[in-house]
């Protein structure tokens, strides 16, 4: 493992840690996306599966279980919490979500390493989680007012993001047989999505001002 | 026909 993978597994990790802390502190889960939860839990407990079949590491088997388990307390706080799921700011996460479900999935079904159901579900979690932060982001523009936690998740979110791409480029120079292009294509949609946010995220940094997206 | 790697990133 090289360091921008585990850089990358790490702020992963801290976006996720910050999302709870933020509910967990402000018992409110205002500004978050129950919908870019809902297919996070999805994509995690797709390509996850292979829990039960293939052995990497202590530490992948770890994190693996983690994130597994923090996706769906998220989820749950957010929708059976009494006095979460009251915050949650159902009239603007409007997103269907179930269009990206679907359509990762037929994707999924065309594209793939191998036809088995395994294989099939790894590459339907790639390409979803490809496209799950879009509820947010529509979200966060169109909430306007947005509190520092959920920017510091996003941002978090999108470095770990930045850090796996660092990672493949390593892995492509040093190992001789590697090629996971539907993992490298689909991740650097996934980053693009993020550029626009990044670009705000930075002005503000540098005005030392209160993020605003534009409407 | 290659054997699938396995995956090794989360």
């Amino acid at each position: 493992m090289n360091i921008f993978r585990f850089a990358g597994d790490m702020t992963h990790l801290i976006s996720i840690l910050v999302l709870l802390l933020k509910i967990y502190a402000t018992k409110s889960c205002s500004g978050i996306s129950l919908k870019t939860q809902e297919l996070y839990a999805i994509v995690f407990v797709a390509r996850y599966l292979d829990l039960f079949t293939d052995f990497i590491s202590v530490y992948n088997t770890v994190m693996k279980l983690v994130f597994i388990g923090c996706s769906l307390a998220i989820v749950w706080c957010m929708r059976l919490h009494r006095v979460v799921r009251r915050t949650y700011n159902k009239d603007v996460d409007t997103f269907r979500h179930y269009f990206l479900v679907l359509g990762c999935f037929l994707l999924a079904l065309f594209v793939h390493e191998k036809f088995t159901f395994q294989e099939v579900l790894w590459a339907f979690s790639i390409y979803l989680e490809a496209v799950a932060i879009l509820p947010q982001l529509v979200l966060l523009q169109r909430s306007g007012n947005v509190d520092n936690l959920t920017v510091q998740y996003v941002f978090f979110l999108g470095a770990y993001r930045a850090f796996y791409i660092l990672n493949w480029i390593y892995r492509y120079l040093t190992e001789p047989h590697f090629g996971r292009w539907i993992a490298s294509v689909a991740g650097l949609v996934q980053t693009a999505l993020y550029a626009d946010f990044f670009y705000y995220y930075f002005i503000s940094w540098k005005n030392n001002a209160k993020l605003q997206l534009p409407a | 026909e290659p054997e699938t790697e396995a995956h090794d990133e989360l």
